[in-house]
């Protein structure tokens, strides 16, 4: 049974396509079978890993209302083992047509029922919004990982969200558990970014994963080749950990 | 006849807040009356000015339904001139709310009429998404300043934001202009920046600013103190940056 992991955080510009793109990545390098849903109507994740706009007309929309053609959905990517459901502008108005919809937290559930056993991952970048979209991804998901950029208003959020995801675990999916929460664009030399690091790590103890994203520029530069990380520049420091990220999550597994 | 600007950009993490804040005390401090309009349920523009969520129990949420007791909702900050509609959780099941109210894209014009000549200015800071609120937003105002981060990914995101301006104006508000493109976190050692930068200007030309808002670690601090970065750090390269912003727009106002 593969797991899926929403990746998930109300706040704007935290890295949570950086995350889904990249994460997704290194699983795939490491051999695991990768579905990367691109849930934002941004459409970033579809670009980040190299599917231009004009190259999609279909994607998770068409999917959301049953009944989906996966043939001709789901798109293989640069990267070996990493699919992606790509985004279409027609999203941006799923948030509103959901809201008559009966069931309308349950859409991308029902839908991914029948990839559950075809990938070992399905990861799924949500946009910045606690709207019906990221209610559908974080009642489709098993597990949430919450990128956490290590800065004030991003603090300020995260009781917010944490409310949040013990709500839908109550009313719509109470199997749904934390992954983790991942500090991203951790600047060393900066006090904000290591006060941030140590109250959430002071609060959150050990559902705070060991590997942490510095800012790093080759992580910008990359989604304008429409490559990630792995393939733009394996050496840099963003990379290596998305990789060690990636090797913390496949040890728990393994570990369970 | 007062000005209203609406911050809007539906990627996330661009600088809106940040903007709407400081051009705020910016515009305060040249002797202006400003109103901030906090419209994004995360709050982040209330607390940039001090104000503590356990403060606030009532806001925009309450003025929307109509019929607003102004004496209640409004708030003045440290800075003098400068007032706050404050943001509230309820404000995050608004979106949802609106669909089914009658002229729903409206209900924020209506509601800041009464206030139009109060004050000289009214800025009102969107959440990240072209979602009702975001559209409530841009109904009300007479122009539109729009944040970009000099990132890939933010620059993708364009000319979705036009076409959504150009729709609203079609549809809802035939007044509405682009008050104008601000280039954000803007580092100059970096070759994406400058790409970007680059771009942006031989597209927009005059349609961007030209104060340009530097990466700035004190802009980041500002928040956790809930100041503007004008009472944070008068002498930082962002403050500067802001209040370069603030004589641009009034130099204009000027001219007219
Ligand atoms: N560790 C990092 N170092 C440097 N830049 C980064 C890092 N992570 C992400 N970025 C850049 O910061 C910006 C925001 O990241 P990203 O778009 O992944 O965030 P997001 O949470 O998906 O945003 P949104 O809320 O709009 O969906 C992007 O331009 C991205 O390239
Ligand atoms: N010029 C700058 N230099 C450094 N940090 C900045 C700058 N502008 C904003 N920031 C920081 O970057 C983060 C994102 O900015 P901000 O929250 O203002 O963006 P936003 O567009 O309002 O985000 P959202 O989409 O979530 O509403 C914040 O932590 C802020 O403090
Ligand atoms: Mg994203
Ligand atoms: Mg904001």
């Amino acid at each position: 049974m593969g797991r899926i992991i929403a990746i998930a955080n109300q706040k704007g510009g935290v890295g949570k396509t950086t995350t889904a793109v990249n994460l997704g990545a290194c699983l795939a390098a490491a051999g695991r079978t990768v579905l990367l849903v691109d849930l934002d109507p941004q459409g970033n994740a579809t670009s980040g890993v190299g599917l231009g706009k004009e190259e999609v007309d279909r994607g998770v929309y068409n999917s959301l209302c049953g009944d989906a053609d996966w043939e001709n959905l789901l798109r293989s990517t640069e990267v070996a083992n990493l699919d992606v459901l790509p985004s279409t502008r027609d999203l941006t108005g799923a948030s509103i047509e959901l809201v008559e919809v009966e069931r309308r937290e349950s859409c991308l559930r029902d839908a991914l029922i029948p990839l559950r056993d075809e990938y070992d991952f399905t990861l799924i970048d949500c946009p910045p919004s606690l709207g019906l979209l990221t209610l559908n991804a974080l009642t489709a998901a098993g597990s949430v990982l919450v990128p956490l950029q290590c800065e004030y208003y991003a603090l300020e959020g995260v009781s917010e969200l944490m409310s949040t995801l013990e709500l839908v675990k109550e009313e719509l999916n109470p199997g749904l558990v934390l992954e983790g929460i991942l500090l991203t664009m951790y600047d060393s030399r900066n006090n904000l970014s290591r006060q941030v690091q140590d109250e959430v790590r002071d609060f959150f103890h050990n559902q705070v994963f060991e590997a942490v994203i510095p800012r790093n520029v080759r992580l910008s530069e990359a989604p304008s080749f429409g490559r990630p990380i792995l393939l733009y520049d394996l050496q840099s420091k963003g990379s290596q950990a998305y990789l060690m990220l990636s090797q913390e999550i496949l040890a728990r597994d393994s570990g369970t």
